[in-house]
Formats: C-alpha cells, structure tokens, sequence
C-alpha cells in the first residue's frame, strides 16, 4: 500500500 | 491599526469556508501589502497558504504590520451571523486581543457588530519556494470536485496520471473501481469551461481522498482551479481571487 508522504518532508521553516 | 472592508461578506464567508474544514488554528498576517495566512493540517499532509491582496477590499488600511491569530470555527461562527450582500470591515488595533468584524447593510441602515477573542497560536512559517513541476492543468472546479467526489466512493486513494493529451482519475477500492478520462478542450463560448494542460513530462501520483475533498471546498472561491503536478513535490491546487489566491500544498502518497 502506498504510505503517505508529509508536507513538512518538503518545506522548511521560513 | 487594521481597517479591511470587503464590498460583500460572502467573499470572506467563502474565503473561509474554503479551507476550516482542514485546519483550525490560523495566523493571519496583516500588512500593507494585503492579508497573508498559512496552516498545516494536523497530519501534516496538506498545507493551506492564503493571500488576499489589497485590490480584493473595498477600502484596505493597515499602518503596522498585525499577527491575527484565529480558531476558524469560532470566526465561522461569526461570519454566518452577517448576511451575503452586507459590507465587512476587519478591524483590529496594533497590539491587539481581538478583533472587530462589523456588518453593513447600506440599503436597510443595519448594523451587526461582534469582536472575537484573538488567540497566540505557536506555529512555523513555511517557506514556499517556487517548485518545478511536470503538469500544469486548468479546469472548471466544479469538475474537478466531481470527479473527486465521484471516485472518493470508492476508495481512500486518488491516482491522477497525466500523458500528453490525457488526465486519468482512477480510483480501486474494495467494492469496485471507478476512473475519468478528461482531455484537454478550448470552449471558445464559455472559455471557464475550457480544460487547459501544459505537460513537459508524464505524471502519475497517488493522493488521499480525504484531503482531495478537504480541497474541492475552496471551489466557492473560483468557478476555474489550476492543478500543478509533479514526481518530485507536493501537488499545488491553487483557487484565484480577483487579487490573491487560496492554494493547497498536497503531499503525494508514495510506493516504497
């Protein structure tokens, strides 16, 4: 099954 | 101090309704410039990003820049007490604990005033750099919605594949599966109905249905949504307002 992926994977704190 | 009067409430009304649902505790930042806010769903897959740039008011002042922090709920609350075709004006002081919201109706001489409690919400600002991506689509929301609704019957996950001249949903659940072909079309008539791709490579990506649904909520806010896709970032579902946008960050579900 495909797992979920987070968005914090991709942005970082400004 | 902050004055921002919208010509009708409804805009904010569906400002809002467009994305309380996923988040509930929202900054929003006043400045000169407009009101811009961002949130992060508490599973950390979906990320809400607002602009709303001073061409969308009617009348907009702010002399210094102001952190609003708001529950979406207890604001909703607020918004459903004043009606559709009524002025709102946002006002709050520099340092402020809450936040007017007054109503105006101009025609009956009817005022409707309430202020809600401010809250100090601790979260991060994210930095949303400009991402590359494969697919770039256009399309009617109300479409889009559909097809989203349609399939989330089906299943908890929404497989989008986009090839040169084809967007694929497909859904397989245990009942069943459910897919939607779209192809690009230029309706010279009614251009809002018009589907637009720009593909430089193929894509195929897996999304949860639940925040697919959470997004088609924004569809109020605009009748045209733009979908930018890519392998390598998280999805960008972007609604536009006459000066500013409401976007969803989505991140995809990957195969390991």
């Amino acid at each position: 099954k495909p797992r979920q992926k987070s968005i914090c994977t991709f942005f970082s704190s400004a | 101090m902050l004055e921002a009067k919208f010509a009708e409430a409804s805009l904010f009304k569906r400002i809002i309704d467009g994305f309380k649902d996923c988040v509930s505790l929202v900054n929003f930042q006043c400045k000169e410039d407009g009101i811009i806010a961002q949130a992060v769903d508490d599973s950390r897959v979906l990320l809400v990003s607002l602009e709303i740039g001073v061409e969308a008011f009617q009348e907009y002042r702010c002399d210094h820049p102001v952190t609003l922090g708001m529950d979406l709920g207890s604001l909703s609350k607020i918004l459903r007490c004043g009606n559709n075709s009524d002025t709102l004006t946002l006002i709050a002081d520099d340092k402020p604990d809450s936040i007017l919201l007054l109503f105006e109706d101009t025609q009956r001489e009817r005022i409707a005033e309430y202020s809600l409690k401010l809250m100090d919400i601790d979260a991060d600002f994210l930095k949303i750099e400009d991402l590359q991506y494969d697919t770039t689509l256009m399309m009617p929301s109300t479409e889009f919605s559909k097809v989203v609704k349609d399939l989330s019957q089906l299943t908890d996950s929404i497989n989008i594949m986009v090839t040169k001249e084809t967007i694929k949903f497909v859904a397989e659940g245990e009942i069943g599966t459910g897919s939607v072909i779209l192809k690009p079309v230029m309706d010279m008539e009614k251009p809002a109905e018009s589907i637009k791709l720009e593909m430089d490579q193929p894509v195929d990506l897996t999304f949860g249905a639940k925040y697919l649904l959470d997004i088609v909520k924004g569809s109020a806010l605009s009748d045209r949504i733009g979908i930018r896709l890519s392998s390598e970032a998280p999805a960008l579902f972007q609604f536009d307002l006459s000066s500013g946008f409401l976007q969803f960050f989505l991140a995809p579900k990957f195969n390991d």
